[in-house]
């Protein structure tokens, strides 16, 4: 059986948050390392990946590796039950039919109990390679979120071109055209706010505004956000949690 | 603006 404890509810709920747009059902797979996903779009162009890890939970106990299929919008409905702030424990049995959800509040005061239908999910699990990626940017996500929103409005897609100048975004549509340059900046009282550019080799990749907004929708996970780029493969959005991480790949748009 | 790829075309299904 699991047994997985969370001190607060709003972590899930976040990450549930963060990607039932774009992906529907899913299968939390649960082993020894935590808490795991990984699930494309629809139309394969992005894909992503989430890891819970067991040492965030307390306590985390499992029996045999299991997956729970389950729908977002149905968790999503359960969630809402749920304060940011209550303790939520996840059970299952080791076939399990249902996923149980805990939730009390810190004063221990409040127990609700719920029960969600699980469902037989076949879901494809890609390897996604080990990748030295040529440029990585980390930077505010809310700075990020930012860009993609405003870029949005004049262009379906952005141009993200790293250099050692910094990092360009910018997009050109029947408008008009617009461009972002963030340039390298530690800012030494809030290092969050900082923006930082590791560089092997410039990058320019062209990738699809609609996606990328999506994948924003993770900001509240994490004050910052790690880009990483290389020529011709997908480019890897990452939100890192205290003990975990959501991360997002996009397929690149090619040739002209 | 260039074609759209997917994801399997650069990662492989296992």
């Amino acid at each position: 059986m699991l047994e997985a404890r969370l001190e607060q509810a709003g972590v899930l709920k976040k990450v549930v948050d963060a990607i039932r747009d774009l992906v529907q059902d899913i299968n939390f797979d649960c082993n020894d390392s935590g808490i795991a996903l990984q699930a494309m779009d629809n139309s394969h162009v992005a894909l992503v990946s989430m890891l819970l890890k067991s040492e965030g939970f307390s306590p985390y106990r499992l029996d045999r590796n299991i997956a729970l299929g389950i729908n977002l919008t149905s968790l999503t409905k359960v969630l809402r039950c749920a304060q940011n702030e209550d303790i939520l424990t996840l059970k299952a049995e080791d076939t399990p039919d249902t996923l149980s959800l805990i939730f009390e509040n810190a004063e221990n005061d409040r127990i609700s109990e719920y029960e969600l239908k699980l469902m037989d999910i076949d879901q494809e699990h890609l390897g996604i390679p080990e990748t030295e990626y040529a440029a990585a940017i980390s930077m505010p996500s809310a700075e990020f979120q930012r860009i993609c929103r405003d870029l949005i409005q004049l262009s379906d897609s952005v141009t993200i071109e790293a250099s050692k100048e910094g990092v360009k975004f910018s997009c050109s549509g029947d408008i008009g055209s617009g461009s972002v340059t963030l340039r390298q900046q530690n800012n030494v009282d809030k290092p969050d706010l900082s923006t930082k550019i590791e560089l092997t080799e410039p990058v320019t990749l062209t990738f699809s505004l609609k996606y990328l907004v999506n994948f924003c929708k993770a900001s509240a996970l994490s004050s910052v956000v790690t880009l990483s780029l290389s020529n011709e493969v997908p480019l890897l959005v990452e939100y890192a949690m205290g003990s975990g991480f959501v991360r997002f790949y996009l397929a690149p748009k090619i040739g002209e | 603006e260039g074609t759209q790829s997917t994801i399997t075309q650069f990662f492989e299904g296992r």
